[in-house]
């Protein structure tokens, strides 16, 4: 007998969260931790506060003791812009909602992440998470939420407010079944990690054993922030088109494709309308559904639109990623490799690498740090396109570089849709055209390593003449 | 300034469609004839009938070429159950709707395959699909059927019926941007080892140049059909828990137990909660909240349940994986290793691999054919457990297979809840069960290799005598 339901989007990460990255308690309490820094430093970062993110990780009672397993109680809090009382409940307690579904560089990008941690909390301690913000400095709203995972949507246990020191920010307080033991170097990595490309940021980790590890402030320079930008004809295709025509009010296609377009000015349309067949002026709600295909083919095909612009991006920058690496690695040598602005299928990314050897912290052999829109990727590493390049496309004789040098290579990637394969941010997709910009920037970094090994080789053989 | 919004599930996945490997027009081509085939084959299954499908790629008008890019009209038909006009559109039309949110073997497991595939060819040709079905074989009905993407709803733009020859079954036919030169090799690699998996099935592919591939029904023996089961105490969460408390009319928690847990009886559901500290007779809507989480808890902690049992798993077989390797393969040699059933937290599943040597078609070196619930899975290799398992951790050179061996090793896993890691099916998470028994069965199929080619190298070294 064949029966037929439907399940809502938290109903389905439920039985699916290991897309999501929440297979296991180890695994789970990393991801926890990271989904909710990371909301932190995107909130901090889009309203340019300079951020303040404490995570603490507490052990629940022994009682509580399942195994390896153990009740934690992990509390994010922030110094960013808060939250409005009204968008609280469902920005944490409905998955598919939030503020970054927009063509803007962040970290988050799925609407699902906090979501999610609280989520799992629920299901593994039956415990509601604590969320406060202050949003106007005034008042602080303090709410205990389940989330009702079958309807998709939060059940506010309690709503208390006080009043704020004049201060903004968020926190957040779940409980979880985890496994701290098995998760510790991971997530020490992480806060390591973070610290290395967000030097401008004050971040401390209290571990269950009360320990506090502050990553201070290195610098107070933060990147541009990025901005919001228009699509890229090459993005394009029929659903976004017609989304676009309904919402016009343009007059005529050449003044539609100018206000809708990414670098797309008023020469540029013309020539594309005449290639295309269309009249500059007819209205855009006159197209048929044939000329809307027709409409988006011709602008796969037109080779003359202007690449995607990168100014919308925040890449991290020389001297932020030359002062985290110094910072975190200490190492004898850096150099950088920063490449100009690319795309892929619309969308414009940028590739720095950096690479640090020598010093006492470096172990022996290469080691990929990977980044991507700021966040560090510590999973799945064989399969992600920068290890894809380091170890199959690059030829690493040439470089004359020992086996056993200590090497970092750090990778980062933003973009206004980073391509990640998974849910859980695990690892980036192979796009052809990220995966040349990573393999240039890699070989521009080993020259500049060569060369230093070349001279430092030399002047040590000085010295022993 | 921060502005919320909501996306519905299809919205998410037209804008994260990679996630659902819908990532360019070759790779969204195959995922639409897999995804769509998947359905036909479950549907013929579930009914106890011998499936016949039929899969059409017909070449669209040239003046839809864009590049390499054509429209291509994708038909798939099978004589299955059909579908009740009633599911019809919700069926297509939904993401996250479907027939298989069961603990049940089956291919599809998400409610969306079928209908990512209407959506990608709606978003690249802005046709309807046309669906046709008959259940009860009297009455076809046929919809010409767009999706509304911001709504996750089907628009039903025609519904036509007419008279049935007393045959039931299911078409689908859509219109989408493909690349068939490029993907072509992975269609016809997808039906062969199909084939392999379900040599009781008739499976024609008719190609844009009118060429028919027919792969023959070889057996008329048919594997034994899953069934559905009940959840394992090791796959019990809070909220499970919760719900199963919630729907129960039992009266004690021995007699909840027994109902409620896959292979659980009246002792040893009164020995767990004697162990966990409850009242045998207690009822079950009497538990705190408290109480719900000791008693989960202490699910995972008991060690004296019974393994899941694999009676409701539904494993190829050694006749048919034989069957479909001589067939497809022509070996000179074939040998198998079927697991005993095994599980991980708490979904059972079975591993059986297979190793065919020699003959005209396999080519030289290890070639490795992975299925899971009876689906080829095509892509990502380096990242699946049974790549690892062949790579990592198996010691070759104490079986003295020689490097250039014609070898295909087919590996199959059947679960309630095949753990994939991508919403697009594309391969399985090493967990640790898992990777256990692929390794055991390897060995094994490497060992009687091993022992074949010793006794073929010491007859032919006879005969030269
Ligand atoms: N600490 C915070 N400060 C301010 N706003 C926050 C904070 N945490 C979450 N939010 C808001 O809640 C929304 C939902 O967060 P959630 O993590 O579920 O999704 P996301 O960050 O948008 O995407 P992703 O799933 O990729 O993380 C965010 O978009 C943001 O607007
Ligand atoms: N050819 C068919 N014959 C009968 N029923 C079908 C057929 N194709 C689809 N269905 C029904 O439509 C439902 C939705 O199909 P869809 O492919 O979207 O999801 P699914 O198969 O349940 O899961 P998955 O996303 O993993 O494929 C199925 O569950 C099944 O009930
Ligand atoms: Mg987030
Ligand atoms: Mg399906």
């Amino acid at each position: 007998k064949v029966t037929y339901s439907e399940i809502s989007p938290s109903e389905f990460f439920y039985r699916n969260r290991d897309l999501a990255g929440f297979s296991n308690p180890s695994r789970a309490l990393y991801t926890s931790v990271r989904e909710l820094v990371e909301n932190s430093l995107d909130a901090c970062e889009q309203a340019s506060i300079l951020p303040e993110v404490e995570c603490k990780i507490e052990a629940g009672p022994e009682a509580s003791k399942a195994g390896d397993q153990l009740q934690f109680i992990l509390t994010i809090s922030d110094n960013g812009p808060g939250i409005e009382a009204k968008h609280l409940p469902n920005a944490f307690g409905r998955v598919f909602y939030g503020s970054k579904y927009k063509l803007k560089q962040s970290r988050g990008m799925f609407g699902m992440g906090g979501t999610m941690a609280i989520l799992y909390a629920q299901i593994t301690t039956n415990k509601a998470v604590t969320i406060s913000s202050c949003f106007d400095g005034k008042i602080i709203h303090t709410l205990d939420m389940l989330i009702d995972i079958q309807e998709n949507k939060p059940v506010i246990l309690r709503h208390e407010t006080k009043e704020s020191d004049g201060k903004t920010g968020t926190s957040v307080r779940l409980t979880l079944m985890g496994d701290y033991l098995r998760a510790a170097q991971k997530i020490q990595d992480y806060f390591k990690q973070t610290a290395v490309v967000t030097p401008y940021a004050d971040i401390s980790l209290i571990d269950p054993d009360g320990k506090v590890t502050k990553y201070e402030r290195a610098t107070e320079a933060t990147p541009p922030p990025p901005t919001e930008t228009k699509p890229h004809p090459y993005g394009i295709d029929v659903e976004a088109l017609r989304r676009l025509i309904k919402l016009s009010q343009d007059q005529s296609l050449a003044k539609f494709m100018t206000a809708n377009f990414h670098r797309v000015g008023d020469k540029t349309a013309e020539k594309f309308l005449s290639f295309a067949g269309f009249e500059k002026s007819a209205k855009p709600k006159s197209l048929s559904n044939e000329d809307v295909v027709k409409f988006v083919n011709a602008l796969h095909q037109f080779e003359e639109f202007l690449p995607p612009d990168a100014s919308c991006l925040s890449p991290l920058g020389e001297e932020i990623m030359n002062a985290g690496i110094m910072k975190e690695l200490q190492p004898e040598f850096v150099a950088m490799s920063v490449r100009p602005p690319s795309a892929y299928s619309g969308f414009p990314f940028i590739v720095e690498v950096g690479i640090a050897y020598g010093g006492k912290q470096i172990p022996q052999g290469v080691r990929l740090l990977r980044f991507a829109n700021r966040i560090p990727l510590l999973y799945d590493e064989a399969n992600d396109v920068a290890f894809k390049v380091i170890n199959d496309e690059i030829d690493w004789k040439r470089y004359r570089i020992p086996q056993d040098a200590p090497i970092a290579i750090i990778t980062h990637v933003c973009s206004t849709k980073v391509p990640y394969k998974t849910v859980g941010k695990e690892y980036l997709a192979d796009r052809p055209e990220l995966e040349r910009e990573l393999k240039n920037a890699t070989r521009d970094i080993l020259r500049k390593l060569s060369t230093f090994l070349a001279r430092k080789g030399s002047m040590e053989f000085q010295k022993k003449k």
